[in-house]
């Protein structure tokens, strides 16, 4: 059974690599004027690396990135990143605020952003968490694509062993999916706000990672955070913690949200979505539906915000 | 296809520091593949990891011989792997 439009896709249920492919396809088909596909490069397996874009005027203006997938197991975050951007469809035109939004500034989301590791995980280990490198001089495979990038890289929020969940890599930026995002990051040099998706645990955290050091702009992150987590919490009362990634969750270093603020980025924030308590990276697919939309609540705030807040 | 019969997800609290770095010494004991799908740091976040079968009956010895609080979050992660696939079949149909 293949959907032939959006509207026929299952929204509440997980899906393979394929079928999310095919559903940007069908996105972009029924809306040419709003969304197009821009591959941004290969996975280590050389799978495309595809990134949505959402733009009604004319190039170069700010962008807003949203990544979700990046950890293989995590499928609630491209399940909610595809209801992401059905949403973003749906409602331009329709609600205000994302219309206002779309007007000035466009919003750039890979769904899968790590597509070799997310297909591992439906075809052989659905507990896989990294990519799929295979490192030399060892029987391990994959690196942790969240260790991998420059700001932080090498801390002591990561390790050096290749049997390692949080295995740095053999470099930085060694990870072709991670090196994409960067190179796409640099050539467009406009973002204005970083959002990686990941889960679990509940949490809405900003830089750093690698360090208790406090960024320069912490104050109106944390005041951002708790907004976005506020309205978050207001669909269905899951609640969240936010603050740095350091001082909230653990020490990680190499990390995106780092790396992305270091990168002029102000407005950068990870996303560990809800597991409620009980099921950490299995939750059901009937979560999956509430999960998106309570989460979009979060991201409306931080894209409405950095709307009117330009820099 | 890896499975994961008999597999539990043990949700720890911890009390103090000690509790955290009995923790990460369990962790560098590679024979017993423990997955942590939350990492031992802070005190008051909670712990969670994900225990093979053949490990479980060291790890829960070694959790009550320190009288470290755990409670069982997920009894069998293969159940619910299964009823994941059943429903994604269940979509497709």
């Amino acid at each position: 059974f293949q959907p032939r439009t959006t509207d026929d896709y299952d929204y509440t249920n997980y899906h393979t690599l394929s079928e999310i492919n095919s559903f940007m396809d069908m996105l972009v088909q029924e809306n040419p004027s709003l969304v197009s596909k821009i591959v941004i490069g290969k996975s280590y397996e050389g799978r495309d690396l595809n990134v949505l874009k959402f733009s009604t005027g004319d190039t170069k203006r700010p962008g807003i990135w949203i990544d979700t997938g990046i950890h293989a197991r995590e499928w609630i975050t491209p399940a909610s990143g595809t209801w992401f951007a059905k949403k973003i469809v749906t409602d331009y035109g329709r609600d205000p605020v994302l219309t206002a939004i779309l007007d000035k500034i466009d919003i750039f989301l890979e769904l899968v952003t790590n597509p070799d590791g997310y297909e591992y995980t439906h075809t052989s280990n659905r507990m896989w968490r990294k990519t799929r490198r295979i490192n030399s001089g060892s029987s391990c495979i994959g690196v942790d694509p969240n260790r991998n990038w420059g700001t932080g890289y090498g801390g002591a929020g990561s390790s050096s062993n290749p049997c390692s969940e949080t295995y740095r890599g053999p470099s930085v930026y060694s990870e072709p999916e991670v090196k994409a995002i960067v190179d796409f990051t640099k050539s467009h040099g406009n973002l204005k706000a970083f959002l990686t998706i990941h889960s679990y645990s509940q949490m809405l955290l900003y830089p750093y990672g690698d360090t208790g050091a406090l960024c320069v702009d912490d104050a109106e992150l944390d005041e951002l955070a708790l907004k976005a987590t506020t309205a978050l919490e207001s669909l269905y009362g899951t609640k969240y913690t936010y603050g740095s990634t350091f001082k909230t969750i653990y020490q990680a270093s190499g990390v995106t949200t780092d790396w992305a603020y270091d990168e002029g980025i102000k407005y950068s924030y990870t996303f560990e979505l809800r597991d409620n308590g009980r099921y950490g990276f299995i939750l059901p697919a009937n979560q999956i539906i509430p999960t998106a939309q309570e989460t979009w609540l979060a991201l409306m705030v931080i894209m409405e915000h950095t709307k009117n807040n330009l820099y | 296809k890896e499975t994961f019969e008999g597999h539990q997800v043990l949700r720890i609290t911890l009390k103090d520091e000690l509790e955290i770095s009995l923790l990460k010494k369990l962790s560098e004991q590679e024979d017993l593949q423990l997955d942590f799908w939350r990492q031992p740091f802070y005190v008051e976040l909670p712990v969670d990891v994900r225990v093979p079968f053949h490990s479980l009956q060291a790890v829960r010895a070694f959790l009550g011989y320190h009288e470290i609080h755990y409670e069982i979050m997920i009894q069998d992660v293969q159940d619910l792997l299964n009823e994941e696939q059943r429903e994604m079949m269940r979509s497709r149909i």
